[in-house]
């Protein structure tokens, strides 16, 4: 079904749409992939470590929620870059980017994650799991990293990258979208580009459905996120209740 | 939209200081 709607697509549609979306995420990195490989070597110390283990745990949360907020702002305008996405209306466009973001900063995190030594970058340095100790989410934390490792595993390119992130965005099951058609539209055609991109390089035949088969993964953990996030705010409602706007409007259901 | 007033204004105008 997708060759016919490969066809319908004009070759040349395809590889607009693929400029667009990958111009857009990297106009909207937070962190150059020079950048990156600059810093992918730079460790905590121990000494670093045991000091964010000492932290309080709502420091922690307060610090990462810090993080995250940061992050979605680049999603945000990463998402405004999308041809087709702000013709979209406007409930639609915060329904998309409050169910989606997330799930585009997981993946995105994999080009801060790396996979050698199980380390993701964190406020300049990079480190392990047992940076989050104080959080109390191990479950959560340890998901991430195994979502980091087998997304690291399929070796995506910027331009795969781009294309998947602009994909999961553009999801047309959302609940509560008034438009789902013309997501759904939107999807299909980012999907043909991914795809077309894939076989461009010669990499494996399935590496599209190994990439959507992460998918899964990606929503329990944005729903543990939310759990916890929920169980934080009853044991420290004043530390929930500062926690950055931007956060709270987004994951606040 | 006063639920989401944070997302309408980053939708509507500029975007994040260091971009």
């Amino acid at each position: 079904e997708s060759s016919q709607l490969a066809a319908e697509i004009s070759s040349l549609e395809i590889d607009r749409i693929a400029q667009n979306v990958v111009k857009s995420h990297l106009e909207t990195c937070q962190y150059t992939t020079e950048e990156l490989k600059r810093l992918a070597w730079t460790l905590y110390s121990p000494e670093e470590i045991r000091a964010l283990q000492s932290k309080s745990c709502e420091a922690m949360w307060q610090q990462c929620s810090l993080q995250i907020s940061n992050a979605i702002q680049y999603v945000v305008e990463f998402a405004k870059r999308i041809d087709g996405f702000m013709e979209l209306c406007q409930n639609d466009q915060i329904i998309l980017l409050k169910a989606g973001c997330l799930e585009v900063l997981l993946i995105r995190m994999i080009r801060a994650f790396n996979p050698l030594n199980n380390t993701v970058l964190f406020e300049g340095k990079y480190g392990g799991v047992q940076m989050f100790k104080s959080l109390g989410c191990d479950d959560l934390i340890s998901a991430i990293f195994e979502l980091g490792r087998n997304l690291c595993r399929l070796q995506l390119s910027d331009e795969e990258l781009a294309l998947f992130t602009a994909a999961v965005l553009l999801s047309p099951d959302r609940p509560w979208l008034t438009e789902s058609k013309k997501v759904q539209k939107l999807q299909d055609k980012i999907y043909v580009a991914l795809q077309h991109e894939i076989q461009k390089k010669h990499s494996a035949e399935d590496k599209l459905s190994k990439m959507v088969s992460k998918l899964p993964l990606m929503k329990t953990i944005c729903n543990l996120h939310l759990d916890k996030m929920e169980f934080f705010r009853l044991l420290h409602p004043e530390t929930a209740m500062n926690f950055p706007p931007l956060y709270k409007e987004v994951f606040n259901s | 939209t006063e639920r989401h007033k944070i997302l309408h204004r980053l939708l509507q105008e500029g975007s994040p200081s260091d971009i």
